[in-house]
Parts: structure tokens; sequence; C-alpha cells
């Protein structure tokens, strides 16, 4: 009881705070282990429970890293709420690459891929960069060379139909809204690219400035990592 | 994005990241998730941080670099949690963010902004996976 009430004491000043600093927060009570925690509900917990049975039913020859790589690996399998793995996400260019990265809090040695192309298993890579290199992030058309040249993995096209037509949509409203910002030609707060930085010798007759980010401008269509 | 912390049962730690990024991104963008300290952080001597959100604004501030570190100085979960969001929507108010924290002994907490953040957890001898809601 008196555990519950210092929790509820601690929610009340969190509140207060919350609303003081638009921090919102929420807090747990300490756990038996092993334990395994992540980002957002829903199809995420997919990706808990298979790192969790990893570490509980087989301890001894799994480790930590072990399950947080297959955890992240069910996520980009399932493509969870499409902000994970391949089909999600499309650049400007309708392409989908992939972020990921992994850290051993032993050793806090890390192996991390970035802009990761035609590979679906990222975290699959980082793992590869994390246990046979001394580096940390590897990037692009060349840790995908990586991937397939030292790791085996097999070029994918990593766009699905879904994501074509998330793009094309995207593209027939007008490419809106998009990440362009600052002084730009043709105006991206109204048209497609190609852009190009503005230069005084241009003429404003035909070009527009934009100067703010149309995301910033239009929050409920903001998108995020 | 996914963000990972697992505690093995002899209390080593890992954590991990997993993204696609933000849609219709420029071309070449990379998030947050692959930059150690952003996407997460961990050490097992002190604890571990996931995080999501609004990438290019949260790569700026190491939130989860920041949160272990706010741990090692004393700070619990939660205010380690409070105080790295604190610290990006002090300069970008409208920022989406969010962070899961948990220290070495499972001590967990979440804190963001800007949306309803989500994370779930699974200990002990849990049958599930349980969510917890950050409003």
């Amino acid at each position: 009881m008196a555990r519950n009430n210092q929790v509820v004491q601690r929610l009340t000043v969190l509140s207060m705070l919350c609303i003081a600093s638009r921090v919102t927060a929420a807090a747990e009570g300490s756990m038996n282990l092993p334990m395994v925690i992540n980002t957002w509900a829903g199809p995420f917990t997919a990706a808990t429970d298979a790192a969790f049975e990893v570490l509980s039913l087989t301890p001894h020859n799994t480790t930590a890293l072990d399950a947080v790589q297959i955890g992240c690996a069910t996520c980009e399998r399932n493509q969870c709420d499409g902000t994970v793995g391949f089909g999600g996400s499309p650049d400007e260019n309708c392409e989908t690459t992939l972020d990921a990265l992994i850290m051993d809090g032993q050793t806090l040695r890390s192996g991390a891929v970035a802009g990761l192309r035609r590979v679906r298993d990222a975290i699959g890579v980082a793992r590869l960069v994390h246990d046979y290199t001394e580096h940390s992030l590897l990037a692009g058309d060349l840790a995908t060379r990586f991937a397939v040249d030292f790791g085996g993995f097999v070029e994918e096209n990593l766009a699905t139909t879904e994501s074509l037509a998330q793009c094309e949509a995207w593209r027939a409203a007008d490419c809106q809204p998009n990440y362009r910002a600052g002084h730009i030609v043709p105006d991206a707060g109204a048209q497609c690219g190609p852009y190009a930085p503005w230069k005084a010798s241009d003429s404003l007759d035909n070009a527009e400035l934009h100067e703010g980010n149309s995301f910033e401008s239009s929050s409920s269509k903001r998108s995020h990592d | 994005t996914i963000s990972m912390v697992a505690i093995h049962s002899d209390g080593t730690m890992a954590a991990g990241t997993s993204s696609n990024g933000a849609t219709h991104k420029v071309p070449g963008r990379v998030g947050d998730g692959p930059i150690v300290g952003s996407g997460s952080y961990v050490d097992s001597d002190i604890g571990g941080c996931g995080a999501t959100g609004d990438g290019d604004i949260m790569m700026r501030f190491l939130p989860c670099y920041q949160a272990v570190e706010n741990m090692r100085r004393g700070l619990s979960p939660q205010e380690a949690a409070d105080d790295a969001v604190s610290r990006m929507i002090k300069r970008y108010p409208m920022a989406m963010t969010g962070i899961v924290v948990v220290d070495n002994k499972g001590q967990h907490a979440g804190a963001g902004s800007g949306w309803t953040f989500t994370y779930a957890f699974r200990s002990g001898d849990m049958k599930e996976a349980v969510t917890v809601t950050v409003p």
C-alpha cells in the first residue's frame, strides 16, 4: 500500500510537471528479469514478446544483443505500423531505405546502418557491423555492398504496392507536405521538384519562395521516425 | 520506429533501433535511429533508453544518452526521461518525441511530447507484453 501511495504521489507530481512543461510521462516499478521494453504498442508487442521469449526460454544460449536483434527483426518482417521495415515511409523518389542500430551495454560497442538500400534485415546488417568491424556506422549503397558481399544478404526491392501508391498519391497532391525549406525554386510549398536554391538572378515572375517547412505548418500530416 | 532495450537475467543489457525513417523525406536523409545516444543507448552499469519521434530534431539532443547519463547522476528513470524530453521541447515546443527509459534493475518510465506515446514491456513471469500509455 505504501508503495502504491508513493507511486500515486509521484504520478501526481509528474502530472503537474507535465502541465507546466508539456512533457508527458508514465512510470512503472521495478521488474523481475529478464526484461524487454520498447517503443510503441499494438503490433510492436509482437517484437516485445519475441525478444522476451528468447531470453526467457533459452537464457544460456542467447544474449541481450540476440534478444534485441530478434525483437527488431520481428518488427521489420511484420512492418509493424509501417514505420519499420520494407514497404514504408517512401522518400521523394518513392524509395524505402532503412536505418538500424544495435548496442552492447557491457562493452558499449555499437553497430549501425543508415540509408540502407535494397536489404530488408537492417538490424541484421547492423549486428554484422557490430560483430565483425571496428566501425560504428555504415551508410547507403556501400552498406548494402557490405551486407551482400560479407553477410550474404539478398538484395530486394524494398517498395511495396502500398508504399508506391502512398508516394504516387503524395506526388498527385503536388508533393505536399515535404521537408524542403528555405529559398527554393520552384515553390516547394506548392509544387513538386526538381528544386534548386533560389539565386538573386532568378526571375520572381515564375518562381515563388518557400521559406517554411510545410510539415511544420501542417502538423496533422507530420511524419516521424 | 522500434527502439528496444533488453536486460538478460544475468544483468547484461543491450539496445537497438530499427526504422524506415520519415515519409517523403529528401532522398539520402538519415534519421535518429542509427545514431548512438539518439535512437537508443545502453550501459549495463546504469540502464538503457529507446527513442522515437521527430528524428531531425531528436538527433541534435542525443536524448537517450542524456537520459542514461541522467540516471548515472542519480536521477530516477522518470526524472531522467522528463529531463531529456524537456531539453528538446524547450527549443522545439512542437516536437513529437517519445522515449522509454529503464534502469538496470528494470524500473522503467516514459516521457513524450506532441502526441500520445505508448511503450510495451515484458518481464519476469509475465505471460505477454503489457502496454503503457504516456498521456
